[in-house]
């Protein structure tokens, strides 16, 4: 473990925590892509197949229960508890325009050809672009408030942590996880053109955000 | 280098 995978990890745990207590508190999912996070809560669950199997750490176990919690929690309230503010008419990103491209990938390049190699990759590259829907929406919307802006910052920030992560480890220990690398250089790619709009008008205090 | 078997990465 180092510093920046520790940052990058609680960087995910504090996006997680503010999208689920704003939605919590504000009793109301409004403008927030439920698509987004029911791919987020099958990302979990396709990567933490080994939870039961093989022991890490004590974090690292705590850690999954934990993101394996919040994220079906945060599904649960936009589905099902606070389902009538969930704005399904924004929400329209085709996930399977997602799903198929990553399910065949997975397929075709993976570690190794068994169940569980092949949903962790499903995992990694999943991940990658489970945040499409919602970003999809709030250009539909035409703004985000600011709230969701500050749940994107921390979510895109937390994988940029974790490629200095892997940029460390590798020159420290060796170690270079190809397809985690590419996977999470492409999903941080995609968050370049909102962390530039959050610099540049949300922390300026334009509070609402709208992507073009 | 270690092997990117081992899933220690969340």
């Amino acid at each position: 473990m180092n510093i920046f995978r520790l940052a990058g990890d609680m960087s995910h745990l504090v996006a997680i925590l503010i999208l689920l207590l704003k939605i919590w508190r504000s009793r109301s999912c409004a403008g927030i892509s439920g698509k987004s996070q029911v791919l987020f809560a099958l990302v979990f669950t396709t990567r933490y197949l080994d939870l039961f199997t093989s022991f890490i750490s004590a974090y690292n176990t705590v850690m999954k229960v934990v993101f394996l919690a919040l994220s079906y929690a945060t599904v649960y309230l936009i589905y099902m508890r606070f389902r009538n503010s969930y704005d399904s008419e924004n929400d329209t990103f085709r996930v399977e325009f997602l799903l198929v491209p990553v399910i065949g990938l997975s397929f075709l390049e993976n570690y190794s050809f068994t169940p569980m190699e092949i949903l962790w990759t499903f995992s990694i590259f999943l991940e990658s672009v489970a945040i499409m829907p919602q970003l999809f929406m709030i250009t539909k919307t035409g703004e985000a408030e600011s709230i969701t802006n500050h749940y994107l910052f921390f979510l895109g920030l937390y994988r940029a942590l974790y490629i200095v992560n892997w940029v460390w480890r590798y020159h420290t220990e060796g170690f270079f996880d190809q397809i985690a690398v590419v996977s999470g250089v492409v999903q941080t790619i995609f968050y370049c053109d909102f962390f530039y709009l959050y610099v540049t008008r949300v922390l300026r205090g334009r509070g609402k955000m709208s992507l073009p | 280098g270690t092997d990117p078997n081992l899933k220690d990465e969340l």
